[in-house]
Parts: structure tokens; C-alpha cells; sequence
């Protein structure tokens, strides 16, 4: 069973995937997010880190004999037990799949829709609207796939659900009022079914679904 | 949070990336 | 062992994992990308493709038991065996590390400074400098991991070379010229033994290293 610690800045959803894993799997999971064990921008900058972690980014794993991981999705599998990772080739793939829809599908329009709600970047209205577009989109894709599931892939939580839930995070939080999730109703469910999980719970916390879509902080 | 997520590189334009190569691939097989 | 027909426009470089995948794995695959078979921008649009694959996006993978797949990564690694997919759990976090690397790392650089220059995006100054800068910090570290390995994980080819291999196919054809890829030595020697590989000469044909950086196409 993997052993060791997960170096990351407080409340970053890449590291919750990781966290959530090892939750399920039982993995000794030490996270080091404040200071004196880590200061983001600090400690991620320093040659001993450098040495192990070249891209300099967070979240990072370091095992206790010593095993080096960089990548979130990588890292949370490192830490799965095989009913996180699938026990077949075809639930496996499944599983893969959901991760890289995670990545490539859901971040960059819910980044480009969340992050002026938050300050982070300048907003623009016409990115802001393409972006909540392709956030119905990508919902739809996931409500149809839900409509006969309760999970992801197969009958139980996967890497799959870990990680799509902790993509969705943002969105559920922020700006997914109930007016615009009513038409997805199958993946609501389905998230709160999770965020409900034990598991999920003792990273996470209460999950506080939004009741009024955040406008941009200007 | 907010502070931290502000370090995030994010490809934010995929979208736009993934629609020009959409259509320039539709153009060249026709 | 996996079998079925895999759908994508032609020259896809995420079409090439999965059919390098399997030539190493003996997976028997069908490709699917002209007339009539396929017809992109036509048949991703069916109604019928549209029920299996939602995101109407290509490659996507269809077995010949039924199983449908999206997204590249999780088709190559369906149709890989246990020496492309890692015989350890460090092994196989290891191929996802890198896998991962090269969509979130090399993708979004490399897209930015080769499109203008295939007439795919307008051209825009700042934008490919520093795409070009993010390019020389990606070669860097992968440098710096291949200074003492033939192989980016263990000792033979993985799915992580595969991978990566291709997401830096279109930046060795188009820009890397020799004064740029000069300082990266290990890894044009490393992409250039995979290249030579029989699987993947069978999928990629001759591949001529770029000997003049393409400048964008007005």
C-alpha cells in the first residue's frame, strides 16, 4: 500500500483527487499545504524540489521510500486500490476516459467562466458566454451518460467519479445555480450522491451547491 | 483559495484551438 | 486481446497512440478515415455516431464486441498490453505521469507556435514567443529525465513514449530546426530511436526532422 506525503497549497482540487483516493484505498496520505512542511512559492522554487519536481507546480507526491510523482491524475491513481483503478481492461479505459474528459472537456470553459467570479482574470463577455455553452454541452454529454447510472463507470466510486466531481467543483460552488443545472438533473444527483460519500466528505467537506450564479468580481 | 487557484495555467483558449483545428482538418479531407 | 475499427480523420497524431499501441500489442485494429467509411465533418454528425459518441470529436473507438471509447488516451491504452501499460503501480503512475505531461505541458505550447504556421490560427507575435519559451521549458525537463534513460519509464517502450512521441511529432516536423533543438540532445536522440521503431515506422512512416523553422503562413 503506497506510504507518503502530498505537497500542495491549501483547498486545490487537483490535490483533493489524490486525498479522495487514498481515503478509499486506505494509502497513509500526509498532505503538506502550510507552512513550516510547505509554502507555496517558496518551497516549490527551491533546488531540492526542483531536483525531484522539475515543473515546480503542485500538487507532488513524495513516497516514503522515496518514489517521486508530478501530475494529479497520475498521483490519485498511484494512491487507488484496484476498485478505484478497474478491474478490467474495458472499465480501466472507461475510467481513463473520464479522467482526460475531466481535462481536456470540463477545466477550460469552467476556468473561463469561474475565474472572474473570483477575481482571477479580466472578465469577457464573449468568452463568458461561449464558455457557459460548452459547460451545457459537456453537462448534457454527462447527463445522458448518467441517465441509467448511478456512478460513472460500473456499479460503484471510480477515478472516474473522484476525478470528474473534483473538476466540477468550481462550477457547482460558484455558478451553477439551480435554474441552469434543472435541465441536468441526472448529474446533480449524481454529484451530490458523491459529495455525500464518506470519503468524499472527509476531504471535502460540505459541499455548499450555489444558489446564485456569481457575477464576475470586478 | 482564490490566491492560490490564481497560479493555475489553464489553456483557456482549448476551445477556440480545438474549433480551428476541427475546421481546418473538415477543409483539407473535404 | 482488443478488437475493432478506429475512427478519425487522416495524418491524426491522437489517432497514432492508439495505432501504435497496437502494433506492439497485436490488438487487431481497423482504421476508419476516408470515404466511405468515414467522412469527417460528416459521419461524426450521424445521429448514430452522435448515440456512441457524444462529443461527435475523433479518434473515437469502437470494438467489434460493441465497446465504444472516446478520447485518444483511454483508446491507447485499451489497446495496449502490459509492457506498453507498466507491470507495477509504480510504472504504470509513472506512463499516466507522462501522458498527462504531454497534454497539459507540450499540447498547449506546441498548438500555439505550429498552427499559425499550417495556416490553422492567426499568427500572433507574443503568443508564439512565449509558446516557444514554454516549448524550450518542456524540452528541458524531458532532457533532463532522458540524460540517463533510453526509455522515459523503465527500459523498453511504454505508452508514455508513445505518447509523448506524438504530441511532438507536429514541433519536430514544423519548427524544432537544429540550432533550437540543439541543447536538447537526449531527447531528439531519444524521439529519433522511437521513430525508428518498426511499430511505429508502420504507422508513422518516414519522419524528416524539420531543417527549417516554419515561419506562420498568411
Amino acid at each position: 500500500m503506497a506510504a507518503g506525503t502530498l505537497y500542495t497549497y491549501p483547498e486545490n482540487w487537483r490535490a483533493f483527487k489524490a486525498q479522495i483516493a487514498a481515503q478509499y484505498s486506505g494509502a497513509q496520505l500526509k498532505v503538506a499545504s502550510t507552512p513550516p512542511a510547505f509554502t507555496f512559492g517558496q518551497t516549490n522554487r527551491t533546488p531540492s524540489f526542483l531536483s525531484s519536481f522539475p515543473l515546480g507546480k503542485v500538487p507532488v507526491f513524495q513516497g516514503d521510500d522515496g518514489f517521486c510523482l508530478f501530475e494529479s491524475n497520475a498521483i490519485a491513481y498511484y494512491l487507488s486500490n484496484e476498485a478505484l483503478r478497474g478491474s478490467s481492461s474495458e472499465a480501466s479505459a472507461q475510467i481513463m476516459q473520464w479522467a482526460s474528459f475531466a481535462d481536456s472537456e470540463i477545466i477550460p470553459p469552467a476556468s473561463t467562466w469561474v475565474f472572474p467570479t473570483l477575481g482571477i482574470i479580466q472578465y469577457n463577455k464573449q468568452a463568458t458566454e461561449q464558455a457557459k455553452e460548452e459547460v451545457k454541452r459537456v453537462l448534457g454529454v454527462l447527463n445522458q451518460h448518467l441517465n441509467t447510472r448511478t456512478f460513472l463507470v460500473g456499479e460503484r466510486v471510480s477515478l472516474a467519479d473522484i476525478t470528474v466531481v473534483c473538476s466540477l467543483l468550481w462550477l457547482y460552488k460558484q455558478v451553477l445555480e439551480p435554474s441552469f443545472r434543472q435541465p441536468f438533473a441526472n448529474v446533480t444527483r449524481w454529484f451530490v450522491t458523491c459529495i455525500n460519500q464518506r470519503q468524499f466528505k472527509a476531504v471535502l467537506g460540505e459541499v455548499k451547491l450555489c444558489d446564485k450564479m456569481a457575477q464576475f468580481d470586478a | 483559495a482564490v490566491q492560490y487557484l490564481s497560479q493555475e495555467k489553464i489553456w483557456f483558449e482549448k476551445t477556440q484551438y480545438d474549433e480551428a483545428e476541427r475546421r481546418f482538418y473538415e477543409g483539407v479531407n473535404g
